[in-house]
């Protein structure tokens, strides 16, 4: 059995990759075999492992060389559980050709199910900070959509925005789409919008925020500086504790163990 | 003479809205006539004004419906001096059909030439985060080109594949495009990150990074929360008083005063 994870939101900078990083890092430590796919054409995600060598496979062959094996389309990284589909997708004449085949929004799905499923026990998806063809491709194929929340006003603006048109994606392409939850990042309670925000996500969305809360925390930032996710870095940071308490709790309220 | 300024770049959250918000309000408080533009469907600009009525005509008329008269487009701000047109594509079929219409890569540059030439001393244009026809509408449509930077190692490495894709813009689309300058945002002197990357930019780039760097501040994160410009909010915070330098220094580098 595979699980699908999703980590979508329109708005950028709110710690989509980060978060797909570092909960990636937390299941591969923990045992668990685990593939990403970078969906997002700036390839930040080779760029979190210290990966500087672009691959000839990724992202454009998944989808417009769907022939090639999945062995061939990965990339390893420093942990044997974890590999990664990079996004090679920097041309604007590939960016261009993959959304097109991307266009069948069950396109990823359909991949997934007949290519992955059963060898990994996560696939985790990085995707664009938009409402694009790519995303809503992730969104279809996965079992969990967390969102990730800056608790700052443009991004609940943009939040409200997402859920609206995450509605329309239910009713027009596939009902069974559901939110696992909001994921509050970079959260300092020592600013007051942030505790004023995250207090209306409460209020409003109550059951479906995850109680685990990623801090803001300097060591996130000097991780990705030094290609390492902020668990291999800094294992007693905040920002790699809470991910890891982000990997139980998903594991317990999804029943997945 | 009308100057037409973008704030571009693929990487999300790195201050574009804010940037375009108070640049556009310090132009204004300065007695320039200002014209913003929202490319960006998640429609930040509104939420920056603390307008919360969507307005019946913005930049899906602009594309969609271009007999639209120019003065029915805009929004009036509590600004004399500045309007904006919102950007109304909340729903998929929205943006959908502007995508359509902006595939003519030239289309705004042309709009804004036969509509706004004349009628406004600067047009500041917000994009999305990405690279796609909305931006380089944009791209295409501006005299200066200005590209926030946070400096962070996922920001730098997204800033290296923008400007790879820039000069592609540059052979196949339009050899005029020039990047007026890269701005450092969200600086914080105190974590080492920011200094070590802000050195390897100046080390780099050199010419093209604008002496003002907009230093991280809480008061910007506040302003935001109350439908206001940091300028309006807080005249004589960090923040307002970068926004303010750096229109003299756009003034003065360029000639327009
Ligand atoms: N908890 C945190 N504390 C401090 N900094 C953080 C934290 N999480 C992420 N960051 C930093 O904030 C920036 C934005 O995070 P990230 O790039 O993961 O967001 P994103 O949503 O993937 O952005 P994009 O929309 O561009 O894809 C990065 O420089 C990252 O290192
Ligand atoms: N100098 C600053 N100091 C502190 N916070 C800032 C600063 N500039 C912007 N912010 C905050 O950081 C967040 C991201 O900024 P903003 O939304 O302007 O970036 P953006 O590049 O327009 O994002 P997107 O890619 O989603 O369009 C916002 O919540 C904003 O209020
Ligand atoms: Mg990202
Ligand atoms: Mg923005």
């Amino acid at each position: 059995m595979t699980t699908v994870i999703s980590f979508a939101s329109q708005k950028g900078g709110v710690g989509k990759t980060t978060s797909a990083i570092n909960l990636s890092t937390a299941f591969a430590v923990g045992g668990y075999r685990v593939l990403m796919i970078d969906l997002d054409p700036q390839d930040s995600v080779s760029a979190s492992f210290g990966i500087k060598t672009a691959s000839s496979y990724g992202t454009r062959e998944l989808y417009c060389d769907p022939s090639t094996p999945l062995d061939e389309l990965c990339t390893k990284t420093r942990h044997e559980n974890l590999d990664f589909i990079m996004s090679n997708i920097s041309l604007m004449a590939d960016e261009y050709e993959v959304i097109q085949v991307a266009a069948d929004l069950f396109y990823l799905k359909q991949w997934l199910q007949s290519e992955v499923e059963g060898k990994y026990d996560f696939v985790i998806i990085d995707c664009p900070p938009s409402m694009g063809s790519l995303t809503v491709n992730a969104l279809v194929a996965s079992d969990l959509v967390i969102i990730p929340l800056q608790c700052e006003a443009l991004a609940m603006q943009s939040l409200k925005r997402f859920l609206r048109t995450f509605k329309e994606l239910q009713t027009k392409i596939d009902s069974h789409l559901r939110i696992a939850g909001i994921l509050l990042t970079m959260y300092d309670r020592q600013i007051e919008v942030h505790r004023v925000i995250s207090q209306q996500v409460y209020h409003y969305l109550q059951g479906s925020v995850f109680q685990t809360i990623i801090p803001r925390c300097g060591e996130i930032i000097e991780s990705s500086a030094v290609g390492k996710s902020v668990i291999n870095k800094s294992i007693s940071s905040v920002g790699s504790t809470a991910y890891i308490r982000l990997a139980n709790e998903i594991l317990d309220r999804f029943n997945i163990r």
